[in-house]
């Protein structure tokens, strides 16, 4: 028997670097 | 947390080929169909994220093994930003699709369609909408 199992979604977001520059104070 | 890929690179599940994403609309996608397309539009519906531009400017993957050091110049303002990946870490290209510093490397580990990333690639990469 094979139980179900669900399948993971991933956000659009995920897959895309954050490249923000440093803030300098 | 998302699991991580199978063994020979800690790169997060949602880049194996067959992955599901979901875009800002709740459209689903594989991994491996999404486009440039896809990120912009997503970006547009997103309230508190925008997509900027991301030139390649230098690759140096001669010091550490499997990883590299690529440097991008972000934005409108040319930001200088550099990030150390695994070479098989994959960027979205503008119009292009995905790119890694070992594209082989990038389809024998995730089975992921790839290009090499390459100087003068613009990559896309998100930044905060209000970021003051």
């Amino acid at each position: 028997n094979v139980e179900p199992r669900s399948v993971p979604v991933f956000p659009w977001h995920s897959l895309v670097p954050f490249l923000a520059p440093t803030q300098s104070d | 947390a998302p699991s991580s890929a199978p063994s020979g690179s800690s790169l997060p599940a949602y880049f194996i080929k067959g992955s599901i994403i979901q875009l800002a609309d709740g459209e689903l996608k594989h991994v491996e169909d999404l486009k440039t397309e896809d990120f912009i539009q997503s970006a547009e519906i997103s309230s508190e994220l925008k997509i900027d531009s991301s030139t390649v400017e230098r690759i140096d993957d001669s010091h550490t093994h499997n990883f590299a050091i690529v440097q991008f110049s972000v934005g409108e303002h040319r930001a200088q930003v550099s990030v150390e990946v695994q070479v098989e870490y994959p960027f979205f290209v503008f119009g292009q699709g995905w790119s890694s510093c070992c594209p082989d490397r990038t389809t024998q580990l995730l089975e992921l369609p790839c290009t090499k990333l390459s100087v003068g690639d613009v990559c896309i990469s998100l930044t905060l909408k209000n970021l003051r």
